[in-house]
């Protein structure tokens, strides 16, 4: 069990240190608070942007929490791969181009799994294979789909 | 395995006539005005997988899915969500390159299940998306607002994450 | 005591039907749940979007829950007004139609009170008397104030 | 009364020297990067203004708030945040054209509070402020990703809200 346990914390820890590296340039990493207690104790999170010192992943700003948690989330894959994901407007805290890195990933990461994302964002609906506009009438929802990347842009309805 | 369809009856607020979405794998996005419908396709989606708990679909009590539009009605009280599979690559274990989950609630609450039309129950259901690593437990669906509280989790929470993963 | 909570209940109620209709077109109210037993029973929060049936402000969409928050929180002005707010990105999941309402009703009403909002949308910033950029260099923050309406695009630091 | 400066030294991202915000009545906006400071700028106010919940400032505990990146030290490692607030209204039951509060933390999280440059203590500046209606309970902050929770109080919460208001 012990041991077990150490192999996923590896992988996860492994894959946590490509992907935010890849996504941001800083680095990120997973801590055992007591290896010799494993099942009492935490995990740290560590978190270091370009130019920044370490952190908690509890005390950074909204935004970067946001990448610190996607990444954990694409991290965990490396245990058990998910053949699909429902993100519903995980970017919403993001300035313009951390929504693009994020988007980036998402992209690249959508050739192993389906990415199903809702995002007001035009980073993310640039980049998606398809587009699902979404409007009301009448309270009630209907669904169209835009083959090519312009998206129906928001009008008030 | 990937989602291919999914048909929403009676749902929140899709009325009371299938309103059809089909996706393609990769990257697919969905956007539309505030209070449109957006979110409630992906709790669509977790219904059909057999999500029980109303407050991740943020309603009261399950009875609530049921779109409450007068007006609309030309069939029965009921919600009603189909989720096709992609399962060319058999990870669900059933002998067919579609996988249809189907999950139909009434008014009181009954629910029942298919699979490829076939009348089954939720455990089974759990069981095969399990099988698939597509189960509800995976991690996989961040609801909207709530992504920054995953950087959030508590070391013990983080610890726990990854043990019932393994 | 129960007359004192009775004259602010209604105050409030007021205040909401008020700004809730001339920010959507819709309508919303409170409701007590018991008249005769006010301190052991709470209140309803309904809301009625143009051509949607009412709904309590527990389930409506994301989008809809920010409009709805917002007209609670400025409706209870009228008990005790705030002399300054400080909004941290509560525009984050509004759509571009409900952005821009929500930034003009903020504009009418910093005629009385100050509005201090960190924004990360154009039509937010379009409408500020003022606009400070904040960027940090090694880590540290500064701040530079933009007298202009040109926001300080946010370019990759 | 409004927000006229707050001037921040060694607070979170604000490093050892003074930071000096003026604002203008009205709209006035903040934008910037993400990580930039936006949030702390807010988190100064209110740590002036004597909120000691050290999670309404998103850090464990209240010594977090103190500047930690090594290399700007200059001077002692301490917090300070003043906000002066234009009081030619008189809202503030003070008898000055503006109004100066100080709060400072050394690092051993021990807290001093400054009224006009003057030492005072932190229940006087809540006294004051409640007065001209510019308190912490006023509800007239909403931090980063929680105002849909307002409208998600329970019916207890709402009217508890307005009472504690009366
Ligand atoms: N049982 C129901 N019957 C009919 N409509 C419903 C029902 N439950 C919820 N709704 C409505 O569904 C609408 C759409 O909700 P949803 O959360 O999917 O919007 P959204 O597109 O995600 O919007 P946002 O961008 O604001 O997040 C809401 O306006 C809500 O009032
Ligand atoms: N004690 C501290 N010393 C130095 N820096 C700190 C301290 N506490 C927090 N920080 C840093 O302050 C930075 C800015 O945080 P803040 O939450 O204000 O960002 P923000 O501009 O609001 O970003 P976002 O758009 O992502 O919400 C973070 O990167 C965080 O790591
Ligand atoms: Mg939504
Ligand atoms: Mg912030």
């Amino acid at each position: 069990k012990r041991q077990t346990f150490l192999d996923a914390f590896d992988k996860v820890d492994k894959e946590i240190r490509l992907i935010f590296n890849k996504m941001t340039g800083g680095n990120a990493w997973l801590e055992l608070q007591n290896e010799d207690d494993i099942f009492n104790s935490g995990i740290s999170y560590l978190i270091q942007f370009p130019n920044k010192p370490k952190r908690e992943s509890t005390s950074i700003s909204g935004g970067e929490k946001t990448l610190a948690a996607i990444v954990f989330v694409l991290a965990l894959q490396k245990l058990k791969p998910s053949p699909f994901y429902l993100f519903d407007e995980v970017d919403a805290h993001l300035d313009a181009p951390n929504s693009e890195k994020l988007s980036k990933i998402l992209e690249e990461r959508s050739k192993e799994s389906q990415f199903i994302m809702v995002s007001l964002k035009d980073s993310v609906v640039q980049k998606a294979k398809l587009i699902y506009g979404v409007y009301p009438k009448n309270g009630v929802s209907h669904v169209v789909t835009y083959k090519d990347k312009r998206a129906p842009s928001v009008k008030a309805s | 395995v990937h989602v291919k369809k999914v048909e929403i009856f009676g749902f929140k607020s899709f009325g009371f006539k299938n309103t059809t979405v089909n996706f393609e794998p990769g990257l697919v996005s969905i956007s539309g005005p505030n209070g449109s419908g957006k979110s409630n396709i992906l709790d669509a989606i977790i219904f059909a997988m057999g999500e029980n708990k109303p407050k991740v679909m943020r309603v009261d009590k399950l009875r609530s899915l049921i779109h409450d539009i007068e007006g609309n009605r030309r069939g029965p009280r009921m919600a009603r969500s189909s989720v096709h599979f992609d399962n060319s690559d058999r990870k669900i274990p059933v002998d067919s390159d579609t996988v249809e989950i189907t999950r139909e609630m009434d008014e009181n609450g009954e629910n029942t299940y298919y699979l490829n039309k076939k009348p089954t129950n939720r455990s089974h259901i759990l069981d095969l998306l399990d099988m698939a690593n597509a189960g509800l437990g995976q991690l996989n669906a961040v609801q909207q607002g709530t992504v920054t509280r995953i950087s959030e989790f508590t070391s013990e929470e983080k610890r726990k994450t990854i043990e019932d993963l393994i």
